[in-house]
């Protein structure tokens, strides 16, 4: 990616991370639709040879064969059986059936996580810079699981079971399915499994965004990443005969309008006899109402780009994308087929208004190329999908936010960076948004870590990337949720925005292993059966002990609350729930000091002891947490953070307090 | 009428497999077979889980459900890219 290396401060700090001979020792695994071996982002110059652990192998087949991998793209396979069973069998002509990337997203997402560096990288010229993956030395095994028909769960496992057997380190997966119990959730099992064997596995927290509980990915074990930002942007402009300017976001790259050629504007619902007609869907407008202007179309239903070919289809010769109130103000650029700027919704509002008022509207649209520096950022992506976690609410989710809005990588040769059938264009790398590409940035994060630490558990390098997360912009203020324009909370980002230069020495993590989270399902109350199907183990949880899911040592914390039955919901009646944790000190020997940081009170929090001292390394001491909690009405959440600090390190922790 | 196959994951308690077998893969066709003269076995899975993926109609899955050694059948679930 260009600029996200930056944003994240691993170009300034290279001297911190691992030499290319440890880090090319880690292997980041990504289950997607398949890897392009031609991008340049698969360079192998300057790296050594494959490790010696390394038993994946480089599968042909369809347009793929084995010299397609080289000492960067160490692993090729594909999955199909399940697809195939479900569809019948692969059509050479219309997909390959191999490891190669028909689709585009399968080799932005591995490039993402530990693409080489590549010089001189655009998208018809924005966003360019140098293109890297996080993990730029770290090797790559693509596993093909996604098809034209969908991704089906016994591929994704078999997927799994391969790279498990291959000596992956990371397994990156931006997909995701219904919500189920984890002992019904193919992924959340197979992650599992990965787990045990120490490998972190990385997956995308959904793009069902803004509306809360639509995570997906959300097992303890996961870590699940949501999206924001980057300080980066596509400006476009709509100008209007009124004289009004608009600004939105493109990245049209044919021939522009005339700077001054105001034409003929429509929205879409208008020209159209279609009850959805302001949507442009298919065949839906009427091109004699159409031709030769600009026309407006509501974000929605069809993909935006498809709206594009819709408008050109009728005669339209440009298009004002306008959000609506699923979408608000979120820009999302993307490479039209004819110019087009997308706007927000306040500024679609104005645009319609405009029509409405003004017996022939005109406009014309401008484009601005790239913009670095846009401040607030990162600011959460509408589309990423919130909190509270929907199986489990106990166990705060996303895990954390990492780029994922208009990231530039790179993109197979088989398809536009529209991904239309009718994009005839071909490019080296695409400008595309989404949790998918959030999710590659944390995997690749998470390879780096591996490489510094290698024998660290996936529960500190994932405690690690946490607990050194930030939540506010350089003057104190939240993070921002680009849905609301308003601060966002831990439903939203978790334990916040990634760090990872901090993530390389968090001084202290909160570790976690097999029996810790056999403890948590055994809290869940599962039975023997339903634990043995997720962890291959025979497992009875004690019928004497009492199992509590919030003393999962995991680095973040979530209480939840019963309101006060016959109370009116206003009550003072305090509730004190206690969780315990334990720190392992991965620094060096030092004293460390909690504090919290509430706006709240409604609840008291406090920690029992208030300092630990670590004298040396992998030391554990173990603390309580208690919330002392007034009634409060249900749906009422509340915010904290808990920090430790030894002066140098912050281990920081977010704190969800919900009433139901 | 033929009834519809679908695709499931079986989940199966390796700890139980009868000395009879002298692999899980063998035991894994012989359960399979069980339930179904044409079920054709998509994987074996031996790492991040133990079992198998076979297409099967709902009767043959609730049989084969009930078969020693198997914990839990899931279907096949279908996921998107985010």
């Amino acid at each position: 990616t260009t600029r996200t290396p930056q944003f994240l401060g691993l170009d300034a700090s290279q001297s911190l991370f691992p030499d290319s001979t440890t880090a090319s020792d880690v292997v980041v695994g990504v289950l997607d639709t398949g890897v392009w071996p031609e991008s340049k982002s698969f360079d192998d110059a300057g790296l050594g040879p494959v490790p010696s652990s390394w038993k994946g192998e480089c599968e042909a087949g369809n347009n793929f064969n084995t010299s397609h991998c080289n000492r960067k793209l160490i692993g090729a396979r594909f999955f199909s059986k399940g697809y195939e069973g479900a569809f019948g069998p692969i059509v050479a002509k219309t997909e390959s059936k191999s490891p190669r990337d028909d689709d585009g997203h399968g080799t932005h997402t591995s490039t993402t996580a530990a693409g080489s560096a590549v010089a001189e990288a655009s998208l018809f010229g924005y966003a360019a810079g140098t293109a890297r993956g996080m993990a730029r030395h770290a090797r790559v095994a693509a596993y093909k699981i996604c098809w034209q028909g969908g991704c089906f769960s016994s591929d994704i496992v078999a997927a799994m079971d391969a790279a498990v057997k291959d000596g992956v380190n990371v397994l990156s997966m931006s997909i995701g399915g219904s919500v189920a119990d984890y002992d019904r959730d193919s992924v959340a099992i197979g992650a599992f499994g990965a787990m045990t064997k120490g490998i972190l596995v990385s997956c995308s927290a959904g793009n069902g965004g803004p509306s809360s509980m639509t995570l997906s990915n959300v097992a303890p074990w996961i870590t699940t990443v949501g999206a924001g930002t980057l300080d980066r942007e596509f400006p476009a402009y709509a100008m209007l005969g009124s004289g009004k300017n608009y600004s939105g976001v493109s990245l049209y790259s044919g021939k522009p309008f005339s700077d001054s050629s105001l034409v003929p504007l429509v929205y879409a619902a208008n020209v159209s006899n279609s009850s959805y007609g302001n949507l442009c869907m298919t065949g839906s407008l009427i091109p004699a109402k159409v031709s030769g202007k600009i026309v407006v179309c509501d974000r929605g239903l069809n993909s935006r780009v498809q709206k594009g070919v819709v408008v050109k289809d009728a005669g339209g010769i440009g298009m004002i994308l306008t959000n609506t109130d699923s979408y608000g103000e979120e820009l999302v650029a993307d490479t039209h087929l004819i110019p087009t700027v997308a706007v927000g919704q306040l500024t679609g509002d104005a645009i319609k208004k405009y029509i409405l008022s003004d017996t022939k509207p005109t406009a014309t649209i401008t484009f601005a190329g790239t913009q670095l520096g846009v401040q607030p950022s990162p600011v959460v992506a509408a589309f990423s999908s919130r909190g509270p976690n929907p199986v489990t609410p106990d166990i705060l989710k996303p895990d954390l936010i990492a780029p994922g809005v208009n990231i530039l990588a790179g993109w197979t040769g088989a398809a536009g960076p529209t991904g239309l059938q009718e994009d005839t264009r071909r490019v080296s790398f695409n400008i595309v948004s989404g949790t998918s590409m959030s999710c590659p940035h944390v995997s690749g994060l998470a390879a780096l870590v591996k490489g510094v630490h290698f024998d660290w558990s996936p529960a500190a390098v994932k405690s690690a990337l946490m607990t050194t997360t930030y939540t506010t912009y350089k003057d104190g203020e939240t993070i921002k949720d680009i849905a609301t324009g308003r601060p966002s909370t831990p439903f939203d980002y978790g334990a916040g925005h990634v760090n990872p230069v901090a993530a390389l020495d968090p001084g202290l993590v909160y570790d976690a292993g097999v029996d810790d989270y056999l403890g948590f399902l055994c809290a869940l109350n599962y039975t023997s059966a339903r634990i043995k199907t997720i962890s291959q183990q025979d497992y009875t949880c004690e019928s004497g002990k009492k199992y509590s899911l919030g003393d999962l040592n995991y680095p973040s914390f979530v209480v939840p609350l019963q309101t006060a039955s016959g109370q009116g919901g206003g009550s003072s009646a305090a509730t004190e729930v206690k969780y315990t944790r334990t720190l392992t000190n991965v620094g060096t020997p030092a004293t460390y000091k909690a504090s919290v940081s509430s706006k709240t009170r409604a609840v008291k929090i406090t920690v029992e002891p208030e300092s630990l001292t670590f004298s040396q390394t992998n030391e554990k001491k173990t603390f309580t947490v208690t919330f002392s909690a007034s009634s409060m009405p249900s749906g009422t959440n509340e915010f904290a953070r808990m920090e430790w600090s030894d002066g140098k390190h912050t281990v920081g922790s977010p704190i969800a307090i919900s009433w139901t | 009428a033929v009834a519809e196959k679908k695709t499931y994951i079986v989940h199966m308690d390796k700890s139980t497999m009868p000395t009879s077998f002298t692999d899980h893969f063998e035991w894994y066709d012989s359960a399979l077979k069980t339930v179904s003269d044409s079920g054709n076995m998509l994987y074996a899975y031996t790492d991040v889980i133990h079992g198998f993926s076979a297409r099967l109609t709902a009767d043959e899955a609730k049989s084969l459900e009930s078969h020693p050694g198997v914990l839990s059948l899931l279907e096949e679930v279908k996921y998107e890219l985010h």
